[in-house]
């Protein structure tokens, strides 16, 4: 999965 | 998305509402905690900076910019709404915030993902939070009786980074690359800060009484 997967959350 | 997270967010939002509904239908802040306040805005500038560099999803971004400008609103209204500010307890909200911030932006300048700008902050961030409710439950100890806002306001607070516990249970065991043991460890931390207010606030339930956290 993309790096930006694990900032998908507030 | 999953449940787990969409109930976090919402009860989260709700948490927010809760406090909302109390400074404006009561005019009063007393109970509240303004430098817990004062970290979560702090909590939400240092992580939502993406706001504009990364688009993710509309869901996303709306709530980003709700948790930041509720949090602002909810800091100048203590610090300068000229009825609500009068009862403040500033006398018993005596918590040395500052230092939780220096401890925080030290760890995370030493524990992060990657030692760029963004990562340094959403680090701090992820700590900040976990600990930005203690100068609240430190105040609502001393203030003695809770009123039920306020104790829903932080039960519901509370409830937010537990459903989001089992949202990275959840991920963990659905994704491939899943790994957030930053957020994961300071998630169980700032979870378990509530255990002592949740049995308290069980017991209340149960015993249908007032809410009484001992001194």
């Amino acid at each position: 999965a993309k790096e930006q997967s694990t900032k998908d959350e507030l | 998305m999953n449940i787990f997270r969409f109930l976090g967010d919402m009860t989260h939002l709700i948490s927010i509402l809760i406090l909302l509904l109390k400074i404006y239908a009561t005019k009063s802040c007393s109970g509240i905690s303004l430098k817990t306040q004062e970290l979560y805005a702090l909590v939400f500038l240092a992580r939502y900076l993406d706001l504009f560099t990364d688009f993710i999803s509309v869901y996303n971004s709306v709530m980003k910019v709700v948790f930041i400008a509720s949090s602002l609103a909810i800091v100048w209204c203590m610090r300068r709404h000229r009825v609500v500010r009068r009862s403040y307890d500033k006398e018993l909200d005596t918590f040395r915030h500052y230092f939780l911030v220096a401890a925080c932006l030290a760890l995370a300048l030493l524990v992060q993902e990657k030692f760029t700008f963004l990562e340094v902050l959403w680090a701090f961030s992820i700590y900040l939070e976990a600990v930005a409710i203690l100068p609240q439950l430190v105040l609502l100890q001393r203030s003695g009786n809770v009123d039920n806002l306020t104790g829903q306001y932080v039960f519901f607070l509370g409830a937010y980074r537990a459903f989001y516990i089992l949202n990275w249970i959840y991920r963990y065991f659905t994704e491939t690359h899943f790994s957030r043991w930053i957020s994961c460890v300071s998630g169980l931390v700032q979870t378990a800060l509530y255990a002592d207010f949740f049995y308290y606030y069980f017991i209340s339930w149960k015993n249908n009484s007032k809410l009484q956290l001992p001194a």
